[in-house]
């Protein structure tokens, strides 16, 4: 069926959002080697309980809800991330070593209510 | 802001923010074992973050740690063919107790490849200098590793330490002491030239680079490999 939400609305609710992470703005580069930054994203947008289940939402999110209805002193879910992916990091630390480190959760792929 | 800072950093394996003076140079095989996982990653490749398939070992962090050894014998008479000894020496302290050693690799960095720098044939001689033996007296050569022969001048050479990595997974020693001692080949061709021998090795003792490859495995983060059927 049709969600009736209008254009403006839509643009609010949760999903995924481009943010870079330049190690220059942390200072950390001057450790890490490589890369010199990475595209990490992030999550936001609101979790109406009319359309949590259309919002990649976790089971758990979607009962949440629900008893977010019954009860309002349950909180609304949330928007977070649902799937997250790994980098790699070339640095070098205080002893001169050089390592080559995989990281995970560094990457939000995808966003949901949960 | 600090302290989250420091929360995160702790998360990633790090005591503190590391300040190196300078970046020091990063061997080939790091950067292209980070330029194809950074490709995989960008292409959605499915990637086994415990499997290091350029080194065909298991292990989830490499590691490359500089030599911070000295030379020996630098009084030596010219007499003997020997062209220089160094203890190489290696702090594994940061290496964490639940990791597991996988691989352990040395490299020798003999300078760079020229034409014109050709000279005579080296022997590479590499044994173990057994832990506590260079406290308080010069390091003795034990065990022998590895003998190679190799034309002047060869670029890298690379030795592979099995059996240092599984003396290291049972004993679990702080630091690996080496006894490197090179030899420059009698050759006819350079009899008489002795003086362009020591120059030759004047100029090895100048650009030799050693360090350590090392790659660990962090059970907790990896599991174990599916056994065949």
């Amino acid at each position: 069926a049709a969600i009736s939400v209008s254009q403006a609305s839509c643009k609010n609710l949760c999903h995924r959002h481009q943010l870079f992470i330049d190690f220059r703005d942390l200072g950390w580069h001057k450790w890490i080697i490589a890369p010199k930054g990475f595209m990490a994203n992030y999550c936001h947008g609101d979790c109406p309980s009319s359309l949590t289940m259309y919002l990649n939402s976790s089971n758990y999110a979607f009962l949440q809800t629900l008893m977010h209805t019954v009860d309002p002193a349950v909180p609304q879910a949330v928007c977070v991330p649902t799937k997250l992916s790994p980098i790699s990091m070339l640095y070098q630390d205080n002893n001169d070593n050089i390592i080559l480190r995989h990281y995970e959760d560094m990457i939000v792929d995808e966003c949901g209510c949960g | 802001s600090h302290f989250q800072e420091h929360g995160f950093l702790q998360f990633l394996g790090l005591e503190k923010v590391p300040s190196p003076d300078r970046f020091l140079p990063v061997p080939r095989i790091l950067r292209t074992i980070f330029q194809d996982r950074e490709a995989a990653a960008a292409g959605g490749i499915p990637q086994d973050l415990c499997y290091v398939k350029e080194l065909r070992v298991r292990g989830n962090l490499l590691r490359l740690l500089p030599d911070q050894g000295f030379f020996l014998n630098s009084q030596k008479s010219s007499q003997d063919d020997s062209c220089l000894q160094k203890f190489l020496y290696f702090n594994l302290s940061d290496i964490k107790v639940k990791e597991q050693l996988t691989m352990a690799q040395l490299g020798l960095e003999l300078g760079p490849s020229s034409y014109y720098n050709l000279g005579p044939e080296l022997i590479v001689t590499l044994s173990v200098v057994e832990p506590g033996g260079w406290e308080g007296s010069d390091p003795k050569p034990g065990r022998m590793l590895a003998l190679h022969s190799v034309p002047w001048p060869q670029g890298a050479l690379h030795f592979n330490l099995q059996d240092v990595g599984k003396d290291w997974n049972s004993s679990r020693p702080k630091n690996l002491g080496f006894y490197l001692e090179i030899l420059a080949k009698d050759d006819s061709r350079y009899s008489g030239v002795k003086f362009q021998l020591e120059d030759a090795c004047a100029r090895l003792r100048h650009s030799l680079r050693a360090s350590l490859l090392v790659v660990t495995l962090n059970p907790e983060q990896c599991h174990p490999s599916r056994r065949r059927r």
